[in-house]
């Protein structure tokens, strides 16, 4: 199972959309796959019409270690699975500020259950805090979305020396598989500029010992698209809702680029 | 001196955008603003081109007690002034964890700090944490950027929820002033929705003892315009870097709603 945390602890980038039409469209060629929300927002579990106080265990409740692994695991389809959350895993961050290993117990929880999914996604909240630390200690590889925004590049730095210190200390195997632009506007200046200064860091890292050494921007950008706003209001995927517009295109064009293995040079 | 916390736990909707070029905009009708950066992202600091780890203090020394509220505050011209933060202010959620009313040590060292400004708008990350629970106790009025996205709507009530919490226990002169709609795109059947939703609250609380009883959605919508993403780049407002834009139009509109005192009806 290849499994991948989706994160960017700047707000809004496209991470639940990314997690919610990735895991579709790999779907749509046939894999398995199950998809976590780690935010607690909820907005992966919502964006399935899932009532996050429905009562069905979730990621809070892996996390606090009061329910099984395959009751929180709810269907969507036979292809897709979501492990939802609620609110209150919110308090996650400060109840275990003091828990031995805080960072890895979502991978244990998850190890031991034996999952039998083609992919793994996991929607992290917009922080770096002990939510995204338990994502990328069970993660293999990670995805970031990100806006090709001055501000959106600010944090990138950040969050490769984070994705480094998790390698190095609690998961040796974790690597950046890439960076995918999204809300992509073409042909702005701004963007291109963007483009070039993320082109350029992760070229010069080409040689080093990095856990994103053989990242790239991937070549589909996800075009700005009403339809993927407006997918999550009627509880569906973009391929449900609007299966012929831009939106499900780009994801499906996103699927493509992962599923040949990405073989390191 | 009016001082309004932005916030929205929905990451990416254009709070930082709000309280720069908000600010900017107060100033430009001749009024004296201090902006303070809440966020460890530091965005705010970022959008003036200050250099976070450039040795001034700022919220992070405020909140840890160990500088004076007059050493963090930075000039950026005779009517904007700023106090900046580095990422070290994550750390203050779990530092302060345990600290006895912890909430309210920014609203303690503000005010004896006797501030001689006509605004103090503060930028929140996007979580309802320790920070922005120092905004709230801090702030009289609460200003929400919103996009009218479905996903953006999704936590508005819990953040309707939090406002009263604080109101109740810690800060009873605190209610919310409005919500502005950011990177609006006229039009669409899906801003539309979200408008009719919020409105409806709205009006149903006019008669509730609640904090946002006064509360309505400001007339001005901040329309998407590419120059508000680019502004942050050069270390600019809207107003130095394209004061023509609709982005510098729709803010000084904004200003212009906030400017006569809201009185209840
Ligand atoms: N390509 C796109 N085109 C148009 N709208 C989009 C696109 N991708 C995402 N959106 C919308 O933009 C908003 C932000 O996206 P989303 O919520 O997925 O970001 P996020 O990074 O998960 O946010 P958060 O940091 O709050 O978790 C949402 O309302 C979403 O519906
Ligand atoms: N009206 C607008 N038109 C176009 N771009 C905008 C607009 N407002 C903000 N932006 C851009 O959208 C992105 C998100 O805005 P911003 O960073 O201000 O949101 P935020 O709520 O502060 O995000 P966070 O939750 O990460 O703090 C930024 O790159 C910003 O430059
Ligand atoms: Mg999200
Ligand atoms: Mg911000």
């Amino acid at each position: 199972m290849r499994s991948i945390a989706v994160l960017n602890q700047k707000g809004g980038v496209g991470k639940t959309t990314t997690t919610v039409n990735l895991g579709a469209a790999l779907a749509e060629r046939g894999a398995k796959c199950i998809l976590v929300d780690l935010d607690p927002q909820a907005h992966l579990t919502a964006h399935f019409g899932i009532d996050p106080k429905d009562g069905t265990p979730g990621t809070y409740e892996l996390l606090a270690g009061t329910a099984e692994l395959k009751d929180c695991i709810r269907t969507i389809d036979k292809r897709i699975s979501v492990i939802g959350t609620r609110i209150d895993l919110a308090a996650a961050e400060v109840e275990l500020a003091n828990t031995i290993a805080r960072e890895l117990i979502l991978r244990d929880t998850l190890s031991a259950g034996n999952l039998k999914y083609d992919w793994m996604l996991m929607d992290c909240p917009p922080s770096l805090g002990v939510l995204t630390l338990n994502a990328l200690c069970t993660a293999r590889e990670v995805l970031i979305p990100l806006q090709a925004h001055f501000l959106g590049l600010q944090g990138v730095g950040r969050l490769f020396e984070t994705v480094q210190l998790v390698a190095k200390r609690l998961n040796p195997e974790l690597t950046v598989l890439g960076l995918v632009l999204s809300m992509h506007e073409k042909g702005t200046r701004l963007a291109a500029e963007v483009v070039d200064d993320v082109d350029r860091f992760l070229t010069e890292s080409r040689n080093q010992d990095v856990p994103w050494r053989h990242a790239r921007i991937f070549s589909t950008r996800i075009r700005r698209n009403v339809k993927l706003a407006e997918s999550p209001s009627y509880g569906k995927t973009i391929f449900q809702y609007a299966p012929k517009s831009h939106g499900a295109e780009d994801y499906l064009a996103l699927a493509a680029e992962l599923l040949p293995p990405v073989k390191p040079e």
